[in-house]
């Protein structure tokens, strides 16, 4: 469902050039659980961008649910991330003047197939199981850093999208929560054959991944499969 | 060194009052490795916040190096920042026009008595420890997440604080990364004698520490001193 084809970023930073990956291929199947782990600066979340379709590859090809997405314009990626794609970023970039409940119905506002009523039902039931419910109406900076990951844990949940791309996504999350979340993840891959591609420093996502990415220095360096 | 008593954190969010924190009482001795835990909206933030002198209690005092914080104007206060304290924040706010070498000088610019090549040789000494020696001239853009991590924790170290806040510094770093971070706080403890005071939920800082300080609710639930 995802294919990363020989991919590399560069970025110029005055006289030098910097390799954030060099040539990256992966291949991930429907309904995986796969996790990418690596040194902090690896590459990991310029990797999960290029999936998410919000950066694009200096060379190589991104092929997401059988759709080439190399050289696409803009509307087409924003139809794939809109409906294919469930984005956890790293730094949450939740949107400051909505609350809680708001910001976790936004992506699903622009999916016309879902009625008010169904999104209402879905936003207080995501903001339930990451154990917000009573937080709902808090704005962002309203919010503890945890509450805020989670906040952006049910908004790319509540869509239910075919591939959720989760960057870190207990990075500020206790024990206790971090477990309760990625139990839900797991369930939801389950149950209804959802693809989770994480980039995680938690030994615990590393244990429940099914395939195992690791990445050093911009270059896979190795892979375990986990049936 | 730090002196909490009886304080409370309250806000109204609408109709409703959110209660922060309830009645806490902390004491921290100087040269302490103290380790704040507890669930995600516990608190400890907020708990931090107080002693770096970036909020207010709703009630209660905040005794800091032997002054009483509590009612001081705005500039006694930021002059407290500046010479004793040292914050390491969870949400990192590095300035994003500057380079990482100049986020780091930053604070080390409004302490006079630090004459510029002294300063020069403490940024390039931190940025090195925390492995960032190749990435002074990035900037906060250009950075992955655990690398704006380690920026805002080398400038909270480069100006030889008394007391260092830490608020979950590893939460963004793989396993190497954060033992190295650790080892060198740990090493300036033992060294320099200064204070540190974590929020984590990182089980090795909770095994590092000296003294550790539940907290759920808002309010001190347990605390375990470890010599
Ligand atoms: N705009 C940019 N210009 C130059 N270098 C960049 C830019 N953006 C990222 N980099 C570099 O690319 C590398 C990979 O970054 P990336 O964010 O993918 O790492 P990561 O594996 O997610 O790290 P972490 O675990 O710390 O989040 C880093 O070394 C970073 O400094
Ligand atoms: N401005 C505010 N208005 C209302 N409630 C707030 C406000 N700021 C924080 N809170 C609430 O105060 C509580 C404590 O927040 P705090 O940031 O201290 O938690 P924390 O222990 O640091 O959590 P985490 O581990 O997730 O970072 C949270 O439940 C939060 O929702
Ligand atoms: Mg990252
Ligand atoms: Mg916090």
């Amino acid at each position: 469902i995802v294919r990363i084809e020989n991919v590399s970023k560069r970025y110029q930073l005055g006289e030098q050039e910097v390799v954030a990956l060099h040539d990256v291929s992966v291949a991930i199947e429907a309904g995986e659980f796969a996790a990418l782990a690596g040194p902090s600066g690896s590459g990991k979340t310029t990797l999960l961008n290029m999936i998410g379709c919000i950066d694009v590859a200096t060379s190589g090809r991104v092929i997401i649910d059988g759709r080439d997405v190399t050289g696409r314009n803009p509307d087409e990626l924003a139809d794939l991330r809109a409906h294919t794609l469930g984005f956890i970023f790293q730094t949450f970039n939740l949107l400051p003047v909505l609350s809680a409940e708001e910001n976790v119905e936004y992506p699903l506002i622009n999916i016309q197939s879902v009625p008010r009523a169904e999104r209402r039902k879905r936003v207080a039931y995501f903001l339930d199981m990451v154990g917000l419910g009573r937080f709902a109406k808090h704005r962002p900076g309203q919010l503890s850093g945890g509450q805020r990951q989670r906040v952006a844990i049910a908004r790319a949940l509540a869509t239910h999208p075919k591939i959720v791309l989760a960057d870190e996504p207990t990075a500020n999350l206790d024990h206790a929560s971090g477990e309760g979340i990625l139990q839900l993840m797991k369930q939801i891959n389950d149950h209804q054959g959802t693809t989770f591609i994480f980039s995680t420093h938690d030994a615990r996502v590393m244990a429940m991944a099914n395939r195992l990415i690791r990445i050093s220095d911009g270059a896979i360096v190795g892979e375990e499969v986990n049936p």
